[in-house]
């Protein structure tokens, strides 16, 4: 028996609008420490990965470990069924061949319950190797949200070049050159309005627009965003989910022949 | 000129 209930309902309403744009189906593994998502695009290029813990819901229950395939169209169809308010619940026998989900209204008076097929995805899983990233530059989400919304319109790729200075977004096409800096800040009422910078050598790398853009439909889910880079790795763009976990996305770089 | 590199590049498949 697989059953998770979460008060903050949206907050899984907002998973699945980061996800339903890059994925079309992917498998949420399921243990008692929590469900796991980890899934490539069709390409390639990029990855994403959710975590959300066990002690994140407020009821948490997974006799054996299970993994639901599921389309992830689909599944957002159904979450756009539930209010932002509703509390939702996530429940499926062992060895199910589907899963259902139920919205309560917060004063109980309204109660829909849906039920979806479960599919059977060969998924592979990789190995993200740990890494010490040589910049970790933390922003607020909306900021980088503009930011690539904004380049985008110059060309098919963005180059981020973190330095001790703060960290550059340039993009170059038919119509122009956009640079957009960013300084470190020097002191901020909010937390979530800073822009910090830890850095251990200069990074510069180029990405495409398309993929930093499907990762920008996180920008719901937190205030800030955590990118990493390294030399020639792939960007980590991290989105906390509340207190609960996080929704992480992996985007190889462009490499100059 | 660049191209898009592959995370099959950088990842492996457990």
């Amino acid at each position: 028996m697989f059953e998770a209930r979460l008060v903050q309902g949206n907050l899984l309403k907002k998973v699945l609008e980061s996800l339903k744009d890059l994925l079309t189906e992917a498998s949420w593994d399921c243990a008692d420490t929590g469900i796991q998502l980890q899934a490539m695009d069709n390409s390639h290029v990029s990855l994403v990965s959710v975590q959300l813990r066990a002690d994140g819901f407020d009821k948490f229950r997974c006799d054996r470990q299970l993994s639901m395939g599921m389309n992830l169209t689909s599944m957002s169809k159904i979450l756009r069924c539930a209010a932002n308010d509703d509390i939702i619940t996530i429940k499926a026998q062992d060895q199910a061949d589907n899963v259902t989900f139920v919205f309560e209204s917060p004063n109980q008076e309204k109660v829909a319950d849906y039920e979806m097929k479960l599919m059977n995805l060969d998924q592979e899983h990789l190995g993200i190797p740990e890494t010490d990233y040589a910049a970790v530059i933390k922003l607020p989400a909306a900021e980088f949200q503009r930011i690539i919304k904004d380049l985008s319109q110059f060309g098919e790729s963005v180059v981020i070049s973190c330095t001790k200075e703060g960290v550059k977004f340039s993009a170059a096409g038919d119509i122009g050159v956009g640079n957009i800096k960013l300084a470190q800040t020097a002191s901020v009422d909010k937390e979530e309005e800073a822009v910090t910078i830890e850095m251990q050598e200069p990074v510069t790398l180029t990405f495409a627009c398309r993929y930093l853009n499907m990762f920008t439909k996180a920008t719901c889910l937190a205030p800030q965003v955590t990118l990493s880079m390294s030399p020639e790795v792939p960007l980590v763009v991290e989105y906390k989910i509340g207190d609960m976990g996080h929704v992480r996305y992996y985007l190889a770089p462009k490499i100059e022949d | 000129m660049s191209r898009q590199a592959t995370l099959d590049t950088f990842f492996a498949v457990r």
